[in-house]
């Protein structure tokens, strides 16, 4: 019953235009279409959708009060931080894979997609599915606890196969409990700058801005007028842009181990479903709505394509962007949106949307 | 005119303040850089495609230097600090200039 | 009493914005303004307006039955044919126009302008004359139908003077009969080549995927908020572009044959009312609308600025691009987008709007 | 009184998105964030906002008498003048600034930015505050008059240190009367180059090009669906821009005299009172408008960051572009910016709103 | 230093694809390009106006390979395949380089 | 092959039209120009920062003349008459050609 529900779902879905758009990009870069948008639209239209959903999440945590957004903050660490482990345990260790390549991938599935949260927005939006205007605000809490601890663990792993004896078990763990008490190395300092570039990548800075804006300042109208306005349509041009490269990136995934292909299918799917169990615990919690447990499955499921990959290549020179980059945008950000339906679907039959 | 030398750095676009960091430590007295597009050992990048966060970019950097030791110099220190782990190639060039001074710290 | 009407009609249309806005771009051109659109921007103009034309003409096609399709679509083709047949016997066998040009320049005239189309939507929109949705879903037959025969004719006229001694007139005719055919180093490749080539084309794909959507998936929403209500302002800055543009082409047109600004000035009108002749005919045949035959007419009389040339320069190097690019985007299209209003004129008064 | 009204004004002011943006981008770029919008689209949002200055000014000159144009037209070339001077009697004669650089300077603050024009714009709107349509037709008066004058001066500084001994006082005030009748080597010709060259330069040419379409055009339709939306939208945006761009001035005016910096924060507050006097000089006279008072404090106190810079660079090679860029961008836009609510505040004290 | 030489072509940004398939087949283990504008026999080309479809965009092609006859050759065929129809030129110039093996195939 | 020069000039993008017309006037048959960034005596500059209405863009400039006192007068030229109030560098270098007509007015 629940498949079923689900394939006609998935149609329905399909024919939604951001879906539609998704796949209309990549089919035309399947057969070679010479479409481009040009470079500097996309960077804008990012930055666009980055100050709407800062600035929306930032006019609604104005209202909130503040414990409401608490639980779900540290929910959306948690589920960035578990899924970084659960890569290291999985994907690092395979055959084929290089342990720094495998942490770096992790840390770009741990961390969020602006574009993939922008699309089940606008799914739940064609659907007058309502969630917290805050949700916006929980990107940086995933986005940076993944990122931190795939480097902090990327180094560690390096520092320790350098120095080649083991110094005890006990390093690792104090690392994790700690974020930056950790062994050799590792001090305080080095997660200060991880931090710090992180926050100051493109993407998190026009979030916080957006949020902060928000909270601040009165753009309620400007807001409504333009941010809110133009959103649903350059979503649709995004989608596009993402289909078209995801399918020019899968052509670069032909070179690198079978292992990636098959993390970049299953691990969306997973890291969606531990997503929704936290976020159906947390409704049970604090009330969060529907709407909330969906995008939070979303933004688990999800895996950085324009934040992600600059902060890893200044942190982990040694891991090939080819293979984390390639693994995220060609299969990780099309299986993420393309499963959003799922999602929406689980979460009428389990709390009821 | 005078004899000098050109380096040429062609690398990723992310590593652009660090290299062009060693070439003023080097003694450069300046220099130049332009977004570019490629094909080398590491597949091929482009100075222009949407998406990867400008992880792919490429860029051609270089420095005119009043002598081929000292360009030498800077070329290895940069192929030292980056190329094991960055995608890149160098090399120098003989030129002639006009002004000297210019070139010299 | 018509040349009044014609006149006055005229007048009026200049002050809609639509016209204003490029003899306002020739103007500043002409007076040495460095005011510049940047191309990134120009680009995505260009693919917003397309996906409009594109998603528009999908949307209605769905709900047409494909009869009322398939006859116009058949005179789309038939006039691209035509238009590239008759520079063939004109342009192209003029003193000091070298064969090859002549036919890369004819094939301009027969394939479709996207600015000069989306022009003659945005009048009859101003002006509130209905015209058949599917109407942009012609672009692609007669723009195709006009560059592939201008190739294969003008790289038959290639093969033959390489060839020296002519093999017999039946060759020719076989090649417009079946398209590939034809006699010497014309097989069915090169044809399907050349299709391959224009429907990957940039306009071609964005066109086709916009119809695509349109009929698949359920964009109206997004049409709606989006495309439709930007369409009007961008297509102003479209003009602007290239009434600025055209200006500077005309610039390159002195070094060519006096022959080019003849057919330049000339063929839009020619081509026009050929066009608004088999516009009255499917009139008579189907019930075609008023805004349906203006919109041909606009269609025929158009010269392909942007997904024309890259073709024409792979398929047939030895033409020269200043002279099929500058006759086309210096003189085809400010004279195809000027005489609109006399389509609309004509319209009215042979079959009423 | 005054003072508490104004503090509480401009810490509502503040909230509005305009100032917020643009504090907003002076943030982040100090906490030095990598957020950048790609210059095109930079440039892009530069002509639309000047295109709808231009067009909205244009349908209300087409409106209004000439006579109610002509009084605030002289008074705006008249504070362009004026400003120059002032700025050659103080900055130009500082210890460490070179006579050219001061006249540079003070020209660029003589012209005004669009960007500052388009935010006091739409504060104003926000507030409700009426202000005459044409408003904007007073930009190119004050923009030409400053950047001429300030040319013609420093050329003749420039010629007569050059000529080492004095001609005789007479030939600077031939110039100041006359434009062209002045000194050797300011012949008529310099004054007629230096007007083309900024006339065609693409901030003027973009507000030119929308007056002439206002006013010959009947550009309501689009205007209204296209421009006027648009614009609250992307002028938050260009005021992220032009915070973050200020900010990196800043850093490049460490390294130039400290009278740049005191004539950068003191000089937009000297310039917008000068304003504001004439402003209510000419309300006295033809009953114009407090928001067209306010409206022109706003452009006298602000500093040309688009079209002066290059203007001055062809004119005056000699004067160093750090200097004078980096005042104005850095310090005189914002300051001019931020100061829009002062005048605010005062017309509603001095003649009402 | 090692010397090698590199080739440079600057021609039509409509043939990039396949000047680039004639150095790789030519044996260069790389190439690196940027988007130009200039002047030559045929008027004026610029790499960022609008319109006329990209058809007049400019492109500059530079290659480093390990000696003199290859890249001789590589440009001749260049030359040969493209520079009747298509607007271009092509120069060599003695470089040297820090690392042969990475200019070897 | 022939020998030849080539000439290059890194300077304002505000001055390309002037400086292109006196390699022109020079004798060169062409030029090719591209945007850059760089950093020399009068600080950084760069070529896509949004604001500063483009005062501050740089680009670089190249010409292949048949010999070399030709290209070290173009750059004497273009020195003389912009270096002294515009930032910029100039420099020449050996080049070989394969067909020397086309770069012979
Ligand atoms: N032989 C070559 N000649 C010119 N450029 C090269 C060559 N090999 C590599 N490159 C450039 O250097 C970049 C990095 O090369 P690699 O480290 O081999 O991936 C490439 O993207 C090219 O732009
Ligand atoms: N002498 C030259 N020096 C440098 N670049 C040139 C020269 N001649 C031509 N070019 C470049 O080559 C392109 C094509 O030249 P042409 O085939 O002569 O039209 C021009 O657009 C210029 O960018
Ligand atoms: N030693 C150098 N090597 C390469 N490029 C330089 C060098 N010095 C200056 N430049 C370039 O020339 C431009 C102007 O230099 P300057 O006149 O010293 O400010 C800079 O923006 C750089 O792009």
């Amino acid at each position: 019953d629940i498949v079923v529900d689900i394939a006609t779902t998935m149609v329905a879905q399909l024919q939604k235009p951001t879906l539609a758009f998704l796949i209309g990009g990549m089919l035309l870069a399947a057969l070679g279409s010479k479409l481009e948008v040009p470079e500097p639209v996309y960077k804008f239209i990012v930055v666009l959708l980055l100050l709407k959903v800062g600035i929306g999440a930032g006019i609604s945590v104005r209202e909130a009060n503040l414990l409401e957004l608490a639980v779900p903050a540290v929910g959306a660490a948690l589920l960035g931080i578990a899924i970084v482990l659960l890569g290291m345990k999985t994907l690092a260790r395979w055959k084929g894979v290089s342990p720094m390549d495998g942490m770096a991938t992790a840390g770009l599935f741990g961390a969020v997609s602006a574009s993939t949260l922008a699309a089940g927005m606008a799914m739940l939006d064609a659907d007058g599915i309502a969630y917290e205007g805050f949700i916006g605000a929980l990107y940086p809490f995933m986005d940076i606890a993944a990122l931190v601890t795939a480097i902090v663990l990327a180094r560690l792993a390096a520092e320790r196969k350098a120095a080649a004896s083991i110094e005890g078990g006990g390093a690792a763990t104090m690392t994790l409990g700690g974020g930056g008490r950790g062994g050799p190395g590792i001090d305080g300092g080095m997660v200060r700058e991880i931090l710090v570039d992180t926050f100051r990548s493109p993407a998190i800075s026009a979030l916080v801005l957006g949020l902060a804006l928000g909270i601040f300042a009165r753009p309620d109208s400007v807001y409504e007028s333009f941010y809110d306005v133009l959103f649903r349509g350059l979503l649709s041009i995004l989608m596009l842009i993402m289909g078209m490269e995801a399918w020019a990136r899968l052509a670069e995934l032909r070179k690198v181990a079978h292992a990636y292909i098959l993390y970049g299918i299953a691990a969306p799917l997973v890291h969606g479903a531990l997503g929704f169990a936290v976020g159906v615990a947390i409704h049970h919690m604090t009330g969060f709505s529907g709407g909330g447990v969906v995008l939070l499955a979303v933004m688990a499921a999800s895996s950085s394509d324009i934040s992600g990959p600059p902060t890893l290549r200044g942190a982990l020179p040694e891991a090939n962007p080819s293979s984390y980059v390639g693994t995220s945008t060609g299969l990780g950000t099309p299986v993420a949106i393309l499963s959003i339906p799922l999602w929406i679907v689980l979460a009428e039959t389990v709390i009821g949307l | 005119m005078h004899s000098a030398t050109k380096l040429v750095i062609i690398t990723e676009r992310s590593i652009l303040d660090g290299v062009t960091a060693l070439i003023v430590e080097g003694g450069a007295t300046g220099y130049t850089h332009v977004d570019a597009g490629g094909q080398g050992s590491r597949g091929k990048r482009s100075s222009n495609r949407p998406g990867i966060g400008g992880v792919m970019g490429n860029v051609k950097i270089e420095a005119v230097v009043a002598d081929h030791d000292q360009a030498e110099a800077i070329v290895s220190r940069v192929a030292e600090r980056y190329f094991e782990h960055y995608s890149g190639i160098a090399y120098v060039e003989p030129v002639e200039i006009l002004r000297p001074h210019k070139f010299k710290v």
